[in-house]
């Protein structure tokens, strides 16, 4: 299952 | 990666570790929120599931899993280890006035309506008010430790930081998440009033206390 989204931040 | 968003996780990092050592070393976690702490371990939880489904960098994968370590260390230490000084009885905000609409928001307002998106967008929007709890009780007891407000000084600064990373990222790179620009500049307006006592008074050497 992957993201759509990546969110590359924390 | 740019600068601001780099100083932006190293004060992050910064926070949690003051606070970690401030409760190791005075073996006490007095004037400290279990709340806010346990709220903190369910932002990074809940946005951090992409562990286990996309590898970003070895900096993003070694950072999250230092946040949730940490997280998890300090909700240890106030709940388990150091119970008998934990400030239960001014601890009192009520929680589910804050993860409820949280909740409910993650569920109207996201990027994507999927499992993991809706709970990154929760903690999101958890993130930016995560620190009530601590703000209340430090406005019920009337005091802070200092090294308290450094904590929260970093943590300030971590989200101001972040907002600059964000313009910088708009020109740039034409990155724009408007989520957690809104939740950010929401959580980092809660930390205007911190900062102003912790500059007219803990960086004048003073104890952080409120009027009566």
């Amino acid at each position: 299952y992957a993201l759509k989204i990546p969110h590359d931040e924390l | 990666m740019n600068i601001f968003r780099l100083a932006g996780d190293l004060s992050h990092l910064a926070a949690i570790i003051i606070l970690l050592l401030k409760i190791w070393k005075t073996r006490s976690c007095a004037g400290i929120s279990g709340k806010s702490q346990i709220l903190f371990a369910l932002v990074f939880t809940t946005r951090y599931l992409d562990l286990l489904t996309s590898f970003i960098s070895l900096y993003n994968t070694f950072m999250k899993v230092v946040y949730i370590g940490c997280a998890y260390a300090t909700v240890y230490l106030i709940y388990m280890k150091f119970k008998a000084t934990y400030d239960g009885n001014h601890d009192t905000f009520r929680v589910e006035f804050l993860v409820v609409p949280v909740g409910g928001l993650a569920f109207l307002v996201n990027h994507d309506f999927s499992p993991l998106e809706i709970l990154w967008t929760f903690s999101i929007y958890l993130e930016s008010v995560a620190i009530l709890p601590q703000l209340f009780l430090i406005s019920k007891t009337g005091e802070a430790e200092t090294i308290t407000t450094h904590y929260l000084f970093c943590l300030g600064v971590y989200r101001a930081l972040y907002l600059f990373n964000w313009i910088w990222r708009f020109y740039f790179e034409g990155f724009f998440d408007m989520i957690a620009i809104v939740a950010g500049v929401v959580q980092t307006i809660l930390y205007c009033d911190f900062f102003y006592l912790y500059v007219t008074k803990v960086l004048k050497g003073k104890k952080l206390s409120l009027p009566a």
